[in-house]
């Protein structure tokens, strides 16, 4: 049997506004990254679950994703992250919400769902459980961006609504 | 929003979401990616799937879940059950796409948005990289 890996990297009106080439090129460039890392651990015949964590890393550091490093910012201007992780083997899943300290919240799915007894865990709790997991820590502002700092100007600027020709995320 | 599903040789399947959600939100608002069953999804009886897009509308359709069960209860192709939830979720006054495999290797994807960041892999020797249409 054949190994097969899919991601995506988000939706919405990217053009024209909204998607410079460079960006576009760039995101392109963090896709294939993506692909690879997934692509290496079923290639060896490793496990989907493996494959998706590790492609979802990389998209998680990478600035032109709203994921990690590169998310939009809440009201008051801080990021905050969520992630989940399901196992088809089991159903076995866990995930994160809130987060703002965790480097990678995949990561932090993940160990919830097989270092834990819960499933979902959430803001500052969920990070304390991160960092009890040894999963790195980092300052907030390692996840902001002058661009979704600039987006965020432009939502509050227009009122802080969810209006769709504005909206980012 | 960012999103992984695989199958991998032994036939098993995997989903993976990570976002930091919508500009501006307040309230402690959490949208369908770690709602299991909205945004992520993932059943060896059926598919794994990630979602993105309007949270709000994922999770009332529960989109992820939804999808594998109208394969698994239903019959439906992977594809037919991805547009489908689409569609429901459009319904709902939502938008947004998805990814989903199979535990066979068949993969699908779709949206209603202008755009979705997208790529694909496969043993096979596919590999596609695409942003619109």
């Amino acid at each position: 049997m054949s190994w097969t890996l899919v991601i995506h990297g988000g939706c919405g009106a990217m053009r024209p506004a909204n998607l410079s080439p460079e960006v576009e090129e760039r995101s392109r460039a963090g896709l294939d990254n993506a692909l690879d890392a997934g692509r290496a651990i079923l290639a060896e015949g490793g496990s989907a679950i493996d494959a998706v964590e590790a492609a979802a890393r990389v998209l998680e550091d990478d600035p032109c994703f709203n994921a990690g490093r590169g998310s939009v910012l809440t009201a008051d201007g801080h990021v905050e992250l969520d992630a989940a992780i399901m196992d088809g083997r089991d159903r076995n899943a866990g995930a994160v919400a809130g987060l703002r300290t965790t480097r990678s919240p995949i990561r932090a799915a993940r160990a919830a769902m097989e270092r834990s007894p819960h499933i979902l865990l959430t803001y500052d709790q969920a990070d304390v459980f991160a960092r009890e997991q040894g999963l790195e820590q980092v300052d907030n502002d390692y996840f902001i961006t002058p661009e979704r700092k600039a987006q965020l100007d432009k939502v509050l600027a227009a009122g802080g609504n969810f209006d769709a020709d504005i909206k980012y995320g | 929003t960012i999103g992984a599903v695989a199958a991998d040789s032994q036939g098993h399947v995997a989903a993976a979401t990570s976002t930091g959600g919508l500009t501006a939100k307040r309230w402690g608002r959490v949208g369908d990616s770690p709602l299991i069953g909205a945004g992520t999804y993932a059943d060896d009886r059926a598919c794994a799937v990630s979602a993105t897009g309007l949270g709000e509308a994922f999770i009332r359709a529960v989109g992820g879940h939804q999808l594998a069960m109208r394969m698994l209860l239903s019959g439906e192709s992977l594809q037919a059950a991805l547009d489908a939830v689409l569609a429901d979720v459009g319904a709902l006054g939502g938008t947004g796409g998805l990814i989903a495999v199979a535990p066979s290797g068949e993969a699908a994807w779709g949206f209603t948005t202008p755009g979705m960041y997208r790529a694909m892999a496969s043993g096979n020797g596919e590999r596609h990289v695409a942003v619109y249409d």
